[in-house]
């Protein structure tokens, strides 16, 4: 489940603070609702995931937004280290594990399994 | 074959015919293992079958298979990549050996896999991160998959009983009065098996008393690679250096280990 990702995107993309006006909000709002339904399938029954799923439509049905329309990205993204361009620019992040593993602060932890001779 | 679990077990089975290695939301591992002699216990990977399945909007379905004496170094659709969505890039199979040695990036999942030919089976080895390992939606089927729960008891073999293969530190033992595997015909003399696999494997760890095993078993000098590729697969792919080498088998089968107090 990787709501907590989707919330931080949110309030990356919100604090610049001159994203008062509706057109910045309504387009950080349906980035954010994409992110949620990204993962939805995996955040079932998760309390976090369905709390910014309601507030997103709170806060939608405040500012007027509509549900088509522009998405905002992450304000603070990474640019790709250099190499094979092609891979790295149009790879959405969430095709890069390490880079979308939810818990930034550690790593991820890898097991082997492997299987030989007779 | 010898099997090294997520887990670090180190079992060697029978499990001849169709079994599932790996099996959960993102990737599906199949090996089928025929007997190395007829009607031997020992058997052999003979062909694998790998299945990436679909991503977001990363990679579609994928299916790698390898047999015997054809190691292809694409999918089974002629295709090197995760086909035509946006972050198709992030699955890629590399040819480092052709016909013996293919690797595969699932970046994607955080995932490298090895396939590689050596005589005339194959040896398989992954490195997947432990929460892709486990992202299953139906906890129930995982049990059987063999890279997780190792093998079931009456699948395992223990090899040093049957030949007699030395333990860590011990010498060469003459073979066990009784044996339920038929052994090779005599063309590896314990010693020659000893002399050869001490060559490739210097430290006496499982691998090289897996090796002894499969040349006594065999008869066939190409398990000495066998053996030692796997070792070098786990240097490549095992994050923790400290458990290359494993001398401890594991005999009870893990679920009962997990019950045991």
């Amino acid at each position: 489940c990787k709501i907590l990702k989707c919330n931080s995107d949110f309030w990356r993309a919100t604090s610049g603070g001159h994203t008062e006006d509706t057109p910045e909000v309504c387009s950080a709002l349906r980035a954010y609702a994409y992110c949620t339904r990204r993962t939805a399938r995996t955040c079932r029954g998760d309390l976090a995931y369905h709390s910014a799923v309601h507030g997103i439509e709170d806060l939608m049905s405040q500012h007027n937004c509509s549900k088509d329309g522009p998405t905002s990205q992450p304000r603070l993204r990474t640019l790709p280290p250099a190499g094979d361009s092609q891979e790295r620019s149009d790879s959405p992040e969430i095709c890069h594990y390490e880079k979308s593993f939810h818990k930034p602060s550690a790593a991820p932890n890898y097991t082997h399994c492997g299987l030989f001779g007779d | 074959p010898h099997l090294r679990t997520f887990t670090d077990r180190f079992q060697t089975c029978k499990v001849q015919g169709a079994w599932p290695l790996i099996d959960n939301n993102y990737l599906n591992v199949q090996v089928t293992n025929t007997p190395v002699l007829p009607g031997s216990a020992a058997t052999a990977t003979s062909k694998l079958t790998i299945i990436f399945k679909n991503f977001q909007e990363c990679v579609d379905q994928k299916v790698y298979q390898a047999e015997m004496d054809e190691l292809p170094a694409a999918f089974a659709d002629g295709s090197k990549n995760g086909g035509d969505k946006h972050g198709a890039n992030s699955l890629k199979i590399t040819e480092k050996v052709s016909g013996q040695h293919v690797e595969i990036q699932a970046r994607y999942i955080g995932t490298t896999i090895v396939v590689r030919q050596v005589g005339r089976y194959l040896t398989f080895a992954i490195r997947m991160p432990e929460e892709v390992v486990n992202a299953v939606d139906d906890r129930d089927s995982q049990g059987l998959y063999l890279c997780l729960r190792g093998c079931p008891l009456n699948q395992q073999i223990e090899f040093q009983a049957v030949h007699g293969v030395p333990m860590e530190g011990q010498g060469a033992r003459k073979p066990a009065a009784s044996s339920p595997v038929p052994t090779a015909p005599e063309t590896f003399p314990y010693e020659t098996a000893v002399a050869k696999c001490k060559e490739k494997l210097p430290v006496e760890d499982l691998y090289y008393q897996a090796c002894v095993f499969d040349l006594l078993t065999t008869g066939d000098v190409n398990f000495t690679l066998a053996a030692y590729y796997a070792l070098e697969d786990v240097k490549m792919l095992h994050s923790n250096k400290d458990k290359l080498h494993l001398y401890q088998r594991t005999r009870e089968f893990p679920g009962q280990a997990a019950a045991a107090p």
